[in-house]
């Protein structure tokens, strides 16, 4: 564990308990996409699979479980108990064009062909897109709510520190995961426009509001 | 460089 490591879980953590907060707050997922959220269970679910057969830490378990507990309750709140704000109409991206040529890259790309192995890539391929749906539906709206800005800056900003960690890790223990590393590269440049926008923009009090 | 199979990572 290093300290880039510690800070982009904690970013992570952070986002997570933005969005639970701004739901539950506001009793409303106005301008969340479910779409995401589905695909981050998807990867949370493929990644923890080994979290009762190996066991790393118990600062490891207990983050894989709050991290899968989370987006599962976060699903519930929005396709069930605040149902009525979710807006459908906005949250239209099309996944299976990101599942099948995630699905297919991980069979074809990977650093072992053993399920386990496969199953692992296609999670980390898939997280690297899985925010690809919530900004599309960004862009429809034309603008984000502040609390929301909040919780895709921690997002985006827990890969950014991931590869700072695997840039520490490759000095100071030889370790190296090209493929963990380029999702990690494409992750975070996916939020790179947001990132500009929420520096220039949330940063001085003003709102997200993208030219529709 | 080492790729370890050890998945230590979240």
């Amino acid at each position: 564990m290093n300290i880039f490591r510690l800070c982009g879980d904690m970013s992570h953590l952070a986002a997570i308990i933005i969005l639970l907060l701004k739901m539950w707050k506001t009793r409303s997922v106005a301008g969340i996409s479910g779409k995401s959220q589905i695909l981050f269970a998807t990867v949370f679910t493929a990644r923890y699979l080994d979290l009762f057969t190996s066991f790393i830490s118990i600062y490891n378990t207990c983050m894989k479980v709050f991290f899968i507990g989370t987006v599962y309750f976060t699903i519930y709140l929005i396709y069930m108990k605040f149902k009525a704000t979710y807006d459908s109409n906005h949250d239209s991206f099309r996944v299976e064009f990101l599942i099948v040529p995630v699905g297919g890259l991980a069979f074809l790309v990977n650093h072992e062909f053993a399920p386990l192995e496969i199953i692992w890539t296609f999670s980390i391929y898939l997280e690297s897109v899985a925010i690809l749906p919530q900004l599309f539906m960004i862009s429809k709206t034309g603008e984000a709510e502040t609390i929301t800005s909040h919780y895709l800056f921690a997002l985006g900003s827990y890969r950014a520190l991931y590869l700072c960690n695997w840039i520490y890790r490759y000095y100071a223990e030889g370790f190296f995961d090209l493929i963990a590393v380029v999702a990690g590269v494409v992750q975070t440049i996916l939020y790179c426009d947001f990132f500009y926008l929420y520096i220039t923009k949330v940063m001085k009090g003003k709102k997200i509001s993208l030219p529709a | 460089e080492k790729y370890s199979n050890v998945k230590d990572e979240l």
